[in-house]
């Protein structure tokens, strides 16, 4: 099963 | 100093309800730009932006930038001891740890004023970058969140892909499969009801259906729903608040490992 990806790790914190 | 009047005080109670389910705490912020909200869910799977533009508050005044911490959940207890024909407004001194909430009937025989403590939460801001997304569906926000709980009933993830024959919502189970096509289709009494799609390449991507039915949370903000969509990267689903701002959800995809 594919695996849930984390928003953090496709955005910069700014 | 911050004194916020809202007419339409039943869309600060419609926020509430799509938000509060997904994250516990956030930074609501007050500047010239209006009053907004950044905040992910404990998982961090999805982050939700909220932006209420000026114009839309009958008195907007806030002679700094403030950013007040709240628990959405007390939030919400608190607002629904408004009525949905209240104005609202929100009031908040200097250097306060508390914030007030003020509703007045419509007829103005009834004020009612809750004061909620604030809190301190550190949260980080992610920059969202624009991009050119694959494809961009917009279609009615009440069909959106029939498609969702429907397939919820089926399976626990949707695979969403836009071709150029529609966009199509699969999900599988134990018990079978489930595709839901939804066409172009703008031949309709009301613009609202229209499903438009706009496709610069074909994109499929999966997301888990218990994030996607909480952001339809939404659905009574807006009859329209626009998911943009890219390869591996989240999606943005995006509810207009008339004339005042939008709520936006955005959710990363499953990835195949």
């Amino acid at each position: 099963d594919p695996k849930q990806g984390n928003i953090m790790s496709f955005f910069k914190r700014v | 100093m911050l004194e916020l009047r809202l007419v339409q005080g039943g869309l600060l109670k419609k926020v509430l309800e799509s938000i509060k389910d997904l994250v516990n705490d956030a930074n609501f912020d007050c500047s010239a730009t209006g009053f907004s909200l950044q905040a992910m869910d404990s998982s961090q799977v999805a982050v939700v932006a909220l932006l209420l533009r000026p114009e839309g508050f009958e008195r907007y005044w806030c002679d700094r930038n403030i950013s007040m911490g709240m628990n959405l959940n007390n939030m919400a207890k608190m607002l629904k001891c408004a009525g949905n024909d209240d104005i609202i407004t929100l009031k908040a001194e200097d250097g306060s740890d508390t914030v007030t909430f003020m509703f007045e009937s419509p007829t103005q025989d009834k004020i009612a004023d809750f004061e909620m403590k604030l809190m301190d939460i550190n949260s980080e801001r992610l920059g969202f970058p624009e991009a050119d997304y694959h494809a961009i569906v917009r279609m009615p926000s009440s069909e959106f969140a029939r498609i969702c709980k429907d397939l919820s009933s089926i399976g626990n993830t949707v695979v969403i892909s836009v071709t150029k024959e529609g966009v199509r919502f699969s999900t599988r189970g134990d018990i079978g499969t489930a595709n839901v096509v939804c066409r172009q289709n703008t031949a309709v009494d009301k613009p609202e009801e229209a499903t438009i799609i706009e496709m610069n390449e074909p994109v499929s991507l999966t997301f888990g259906l218990r994030y996607m039915n909480s952001l339809t949370k939404a659905t009574p903000l807006s009859n329209t729903v626009t998911l943009s969509l890219s390869s591996g990267l989240p999606a943005v689903v995006e509810y207009r608040i008339a004339e005042m701002g939008y709520i936006r959800f955005y959710l990363a995809p499953k990835i195949e490992e």
